[in-house]
């Protein structure tokens, strides 16, 4: 069976931010987002998923080395966009799928999902691209997950080789 | 000012579906996208973001065609695993930002964000990828948003050629 995932990469520094409660309503997000830009901080995957009642979470990825800075312009810009509260977690690890025929997509997504379930593996996050599957897990648990998904891709553990940073 | 956006692309034949109140637990998320995975159902994006208070939301794009049944999997899955509702809606448009070096990436989503924003468009779902920066918007805004989106990254517009579908 041909499985279009070529590689798993882990990435343990990085940190997530939460933004409960964010408002529904236009030029919100572009504010959120904006707050961070205008620091020229890197954001590495933004998320937010629809709203419910009136308002949606936003989540962002962030390099650990960032997450000070990003928290405090997160913080202000809630503040100011009458969102709600500002979480973060420091320790969480970025598993990732890449593959360059992701067509058969939903197979490979609960292929991954089912392989740390399996595991004991909690799941924090889900993001995916055309090209990639990326899961959020505490980094207690990375480098379980890191094999996992390797396992359930039939693809080779090496743990220098593939870590990302 | 080097912008490394190539390409914005429209798709108007998706729908949405979120499940609400999945509970936080190991392999409750590959219950859910394993439901979907295995009726062959093409996924186009999954979005879960952290959890809150033991519960997190899960969306799904699928395609048009796709609705129905992926509704079928969804509402039995969640029933089963103990998740909360499930909505959908189908009149969405998913305006994607697609570029090779989204280095400088947040810069790239502020912009996107708030050319809708000043447009007086109003962002349902937000998810970005090395590679890309997609948007959800209500598809009546589609067009609109695509040209604000072009007009934001000095790109031509042209209906005919960028749309996706
Ligand atoms: C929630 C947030 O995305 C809001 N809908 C906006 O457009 O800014
Ligand atoms: C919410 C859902 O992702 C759950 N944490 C799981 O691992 O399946």
């Amino acid at each position: 069976e041909d499985v279009p995932v070529c590689g798993v990469a882990i990435d343990l520094n990085e940190s997530r931010i939460t933004i409960s409660g964010v408002p529904d309503t236009r030029g919100v997000a572009a504010g959120l987002v904006g707050a961070i830009a205008e620091r020229n901080i890197n954001i590495d995957t933004i998320v937010q998923s629809f709203p419910h009642q009136g308002t949606a979470d936003m989540s962002l990825v962030v390099k650990d080395r960032d997450l000070r800075e990003a928290l405090e312009a997160c913080e202000a810009a809630a503040s100011e966009l009458g969102a709600g509260e500002v979480s973060w977690e420091e320790e969480i690890a970025r598993v990732s799928a890449v593959g360059k025929g992701m067509v058969a997509h939903e197979g490979i997504a609960a292929r991954m999902c089912t392989a740390l379930g399996d595991e004991g593996i909690n799941i924090k996050m889900i993001t995916t691209s055309e090209i990639s599957i990326s899961v959020v897990v505490d980094s207690a648990a990375g480098e379980r997950a890191l094999r996992a998904v390797h396992k359930a891709f039939g693809l080779v553990h090496l743990p220098k080789a593939t870590a990302v940073t």
